[in-house]
């Protein structure tokens, strides 16, 4: 998270630290339910080589290959009330482009459900779509300025950006930003997610429930922070119903 | 001399007819047309010596018992008779006309020219005899009749009267009543009738007659048309008949036969009777506490069959295994299949674990019989119960922990989302 602020213990609940068997972490991913976590679905393969830009079941990762953790708050240091989960099941959306990242979403399916406490906790899956102006809170272990890794979790505040400037901001690169993903950030940079943040959550707080719930999970983005270039999420709303069917989830 | 004519018509003349008829003769012509039909007689012409009482020349129809007519003379007067245009009937199937002369027949009488035919009998409006007329239908035809009944009986072998089938009567219920055929219509004749009354033994059947009784008697010997009796074993009560009805019979058996027969004479209304059967009694009961007997009775008898069931929210419990009902029976010998059961109060037994959630018991001692409550609730804050109930069970009378918005489906604990204990110090601008 570039240009973030440590995030207070227990105010993310429903983070996952997706990490290999070395407890590095990798991705980062949201509690749903009582056993599924969301997350990216770039972040369960292999990176794919340029030429051959199709995604073979050999390039996923395989349940055996990485662990969820809960109840994280410091990087690679223990915490106490950390619960180590293994994985069941691997669901990547059935429309996932890693070409473009469209429908970059996927769903973990734990081999347990990890006790919930003041520290795991499930977020909410959204109701209806954002509404214009919203303001997210975006979570992740992952890359700060000068490519440090932080020591516990860092979370940044921005404001939603409204999709046709996204778009606009990022056609001279010839990146689409299509329905399924949503853009945050400011116009002159700064806050941003990046690299080890991929599938963490974007959150904000329905005011009237008094409830947090799912936004979006961190995608992609040219460079991080950088002026004019707004991090891209993927959109939750957009691919609910995919998420309940798979679940069998309600809130 | 004599002439034996069998056709169904013919013709007869006296002698020399239409010449006058010779003096001193005597012809007989013997009439027989098949059963069924008789024969009419009529005359043509008729011109014979008249005389008194007709003593001299005459013609005499008779048949075999009987002088039908006796004419001579040209004209009926108070002492002779002729036929004239009237004809002459046979009662039956045979007429014989006999012609005689005397010895003198000075003024050439010319004597009778008469024709004869068969007529059917109308068997079905002439039977004045009661023993020989149809039974309920006569049907007439040309040269005979036949006789028919109504429905349901059936014609006797001697084609008139009508009997009913009524040998395999069989009761089998344990009261009843029996009566004679069609009562209280007149019974059939030429019946030959038998009922079974046919129980477990154990029961003893009494018989009371009822209402009319009427079988055709005689004022000196017992019963020699139509009488009832009873049979129960090596006992027989009867045979019966008359007007006054025999008292009640006690056969002290559970099978009985009863025969009724009538011959093929008579109206008589019949009978009716009702029978009961019952049993050696067996010991009142008294109910289980909390549970009830039905039926209720003051005495049950063989084969009376109480079933036992509990209140609600208990079960009847017999050898360790819960039932809804149990059913016991009065034996023959006058005592109880079984002994009265008792009334165990339904119990849900331990409530089932909830995921995610406890169950609490408001009652120190944690009841789990009928009525009693639990109560489940989930893991606050982490969990919330989905559906909109008070997670409050109570101990149904079936035994299963019911609630009034899941039924016996156990709450659902889901995760409370997006709800931290710890919120963001206000960073907010």
């Amino acid at each position: 998270i570039i240009n973030g602020r440590p995030a207070q213990r227990g105010t993310t609940p429903w983070i996952a630290m997706l990490s290999h068997p070395n407890r590095l972490p990798f991705c980062g991913g949201s509690l749903v339910g009582s056993n599924w976590v969301v997350t990216a679905a770039h972040c369960l393969h292999q990176s794919l080589d340029s030429e051959d830009s199709s995604l073979h079941d050999s390039d996923l990762l395989s349940p055996s290959d990485f662990q969820i953790i809960m109840g994280k708050h410091w990087r690679v240091r223990s915490d106490e009330n950390e619960q180590q989960l293994s994985v069941k099941h691997i669901f990547l959306h059935p429309q996932y482009d890693p070409n473009t990242f469209e429908n970059d979403l996927a769903l973990v399916e734990l081999a347990e459900s990890p006790v919930l406490n003041d520290f795991v906790m499930p977020i909410c899956l959204p109701e209806g779509p954002l509404h214009e102006g919203a303001v997210v809170i975006v979570s992740g272990w992952g890359k700060q300025f000068f490519q440090r890794f932080p020591e516990t979790l860092m979370e940044i505040e921005i404001p939603i950006v409204d999709h046709d400037i996204c778009q606009k901001a990022y056609a001279p690169l010839k990146k689409k930003v299509t329905r399924d993903m949503i853009c945050a950030g400011e116009k002159e940079g700064g806050k941003d997610a990046c690299s080890g943040d991929s599938g963490g959550p974007m959150v904000t707080l329905d005011i009237e429930k008094g409830q947090w719930y799912l936004v979006g999970t961190v995608s992609w983005g040219e460079d991080c922070g950088k002026k004019d270039r707004y991090g891209v999420y993927s959109y939750i709303y957009h691919n609910k119903d995919w998420i309940v069917r798979v679940t069998g989830m309600r809130n | 001399h004599a002439v034996e004519l069998n056709d169904m018509f013919g013709q007869i003349q006296s002698p020399g007819y239409p010449d006058s008829y010779p003096s001193d003769s005597e012809v007989t012509w013997n009439i027989t047309v098949p059963e069924g039909f008789r024969i009419k007689l009529y005359f043509m012409h008729f011109n014979l010596e008249s005389s008194y009482l007709c003593e001299y020349d005459y013609v005499k129809v008779e048949t075999e018992y009987q002088v039908l007519a006796t004419f001579c003379g040209q004209e009926t007067t108070d002492t002779e008779q002729t036929p004239g245009q009237e004809v002459v009937l046979s009662p039956g199937s045979f007429m014989s006309i006999t012609f005689r002369s005397d010895f003198s027949n000075e003024e050439r009488f010319t004597g009778f020219d008469a024709h004869y035919m068969a007529v059917d009998v109308d068997e079905c409006t002439e039977r004045e005899d009661e023993e020989l007329s149809c039974d309920h239908y006569c049907h007439n035809y040309i040269g005979g009749y036949y006789c028919s009944c109504r429905f349901g009986y059936i014609l006797h072998t001697d084609n008139r009267t009508c009997r009913v089938e009524c040998s395999d009567n069989l009761f089998t219920q344990r009261t009843g009543v029996i009566t004679s055929p069609d009562f209280p219509n007149p019974y059939p004749k030429s019946s030959e009738c038998f009922y079974t009354i046919q129980l477990e033994e154990g029961f003893m059947v009494s018989l009371q007659f009822e209402d009319v009784f009427d079988i055709e008697d005689h004022p000196e010997v017992t019963c020699p048309y139509d009488y009832i009796k009873i049979k129960a074993g090596p006992k027989v009560w009867g045979p019966f008949c008359g007007e006054k009805a025999p008292e009640q019979i006690n056969t002290q058996s559970h099978s009985v036969q009863i025969m009724f027969h009538s011959d093929n004479s008579g109206e008589n209304q019949g009978w009716r009777l009702s029978y009961r059967a019952t049993g050696n009694e067996c010991p009142e009961l008294q109910p289980p506490i909390h549970g009830k007997i039905e039926p209720s009775q003051a005495k049950y008898s063989f084969k009376d069959q109480v079933l036992i069931s509990c209140d609600t929210g208990y079960k009847v419990l017999k050898d360790d295994v819960e039932m809804d009902t149990f059913q016991i029976e009065c034996l023959k010998d006058g005592t109880w299949s079984n002994k009265i059961p008792t009334c165990k109060i339904a119990d849900c037994g331990a409530p089932a674990e909830l995921e995610h959630g406890l169950v609490t018991f408001p009652t120190r001692n944690k009841l789990t019989t009928y009525k009693s409550e639990i109560r489940y609730s989930c893991q606050q804050p982490y969990y919330k119960m989905l559906h909109n109930t008070t997670g409050v069970y109570t101990c149904s009378a079936q035994g299963v922990w019911m609630n009034e918005v899941l039924g016996r489906s156990r709450p659902t604990c889901l995760p409370v989302c997006g709800i931290p204990k710890f919120s963001r110090k206000l960073i907010a601008r």
